[in-house]
């Protein structure tokens, strides 16, 4: 019986990760009271061609992606996060006073080849 | 640890892989790190002592907006009266006020406090939307409170004035306007939230000279018991004894609402 081949590993296809993001790993969490840490997220992978739908991808992304195909000087689309949203933090400014502030654009809520 | 925003680690692995000249690479990390310190509004790393007090109403605030609070939270009229002044606003602020600016008066059953404010700190770009200060009523304190809710002596008067033109001299008043006012009975321990929002916007958005805020406690009936009674329920100063563990959590707070024009106002954030 012939040897099975071994198969080319695939690269996973772009997509969401899980990321937590501890404030005290980058020093932080003596002025951030609170939270302690947030999941952040990050996109990660790859955009193949020819994208799938899923891939969340744009017009511009679908045609570059065709370009790659035939010119490899030009790269693929990226995996890059195509919806965010914001998180609460509470914390202390340089002069000790007390904040709470909405920051946008935290967290990943969708990747998409762009 | 650094003395900045990025972590000591970070900076060295910059230096290793960037292969710059140590001046460049201090020169990118320091361009990198005034965008997070302008990313948080910061103009330098906060470095808090570790007396900084976090007041609780913070962080129900905090809970409310992180949707973190259980269901008795969610019930709570402090937080949901601050919900609508939060749900036009991206930032809360809360100040205590300079305590070496203090001035106190006790006269005819009156008992007037002068809160000064530094709010320098909220940056110009930055719209306040509205404000309230926050006083303690503390039931603890009062001894006759249950023969004080049946009768006047337990009641008091709280205005709130903001300073126009501090009183030139001892024997004179202040120029000032009311802002907010209400009746209290003693009994229970409870914050009052009072409306404010014309001082700081006067403040802040037109320029005007901040010269604090009044705060008027009348005790109504009572004679002088009832003026030492309240103006011990009252928490606008700190007690003379045995006070230096509740005072840092009693003491009034003006809180600020604002947007910087950056981004959605703070809503509750719903359980998935």
């Amino acid at each position: 019986q012939a040897r099975a081949k071994p198969r080319k590993k695939q690269r996973a296809n772009c997509r969401r990760h899980p990321l937590y993001v501890d404030f005290s790993d980058v020093g932080w969490n003596e002025w951030i009271v609170a939270p302690p840490g947030y999941q952040a997220f990050y996109c990660h992978g790859e955009c193949p061609f020819p994208l799938a739908d899923h891939l969340n991808s744009t017009n511009h992304a679908i045609v570059q992606n065709l370009v790659n195909s035939v010119n490899t000087n030009i790269p693929r689309a990226c995996c890059v996060p195509t919806q965010l949203s914001p998180i609460c933090l509470l914390y202390l400014d340089e002069y000790e006073k007390v904040i709470l502030k909405n920051y946008q654009d935290m967290v990943v809520e969708g990747c998409g080849c762009r | 640890r650094s003395t900045g925003l990025i972590p000591e680690a970070g900076r060295r692995k910059y230096g290793e892989m960037a292969g710059q000249s140590p001046e460049q690479s201090d020169r990118f990390l320091g361009e990198f790190e005034l965008r997070l310190l302008n990313m948080f509004g910061l103009k330098r790393r906060p470095t808090p002592s570790k007396l900084a007090v976090i007041p609780q109403y913070m962080l129900d605030l905090y809970h409310w907006h992180a949707g973190n609070a259980d269901q008795s939270l969610g019930g709570n009229s402090a937080a949901k009266r601050s919900d609508f002044a939060a749900s036009r606003a991206n930032t809360i602020r809360s100040f205590h006020h300079e305590e070496s600016m203090e001035v106190l008066s006790s006269l005819e059953g009156k008992t007037t406090q002068r809160f000064l404010f530094n709010i320098t700190s909220i940056p110009g770009e930055e719209l306040v939307t509205s404000a309230e200060l926050r006083i303690f009523r503390d039931g603890a304190t009062s001894d006759s409170a249950a023969a004080a809710a049946n009768s006047s002596a337990g009641l008091h008067r709280i205005n709130i004035y903001e300073i126009f033109r501090p009183a030139p001299s001892r024997n004179e008043e202040p120029m000032a306007r009311l802002l907010d006012t209400r009746l209290v009975r003693e009994g229970q321990s409870e914050w009052e939230s009072f409306d404010v929002s014309p001082a700081l916007a006067r403040w802040t958005a037109d320029g005007g000279a901040n010269h604090g805020l009044a705060v008027e406690v009348e005790h109504l009936g009572g004679g002088a018991e009832g003026e030492g009674q309240g103006r011990r329920h009252v928490r606008v100063s700190r007690s003379l004894h045995g006070d230096e563990d509740t005072w840092p959590q009693a003491r009034p707070l003006l809180v600020t609402f604002g947007h910087d024009g950056k981004g959605h106002a703070l809503r509750r954030r719903e359980k998935r």
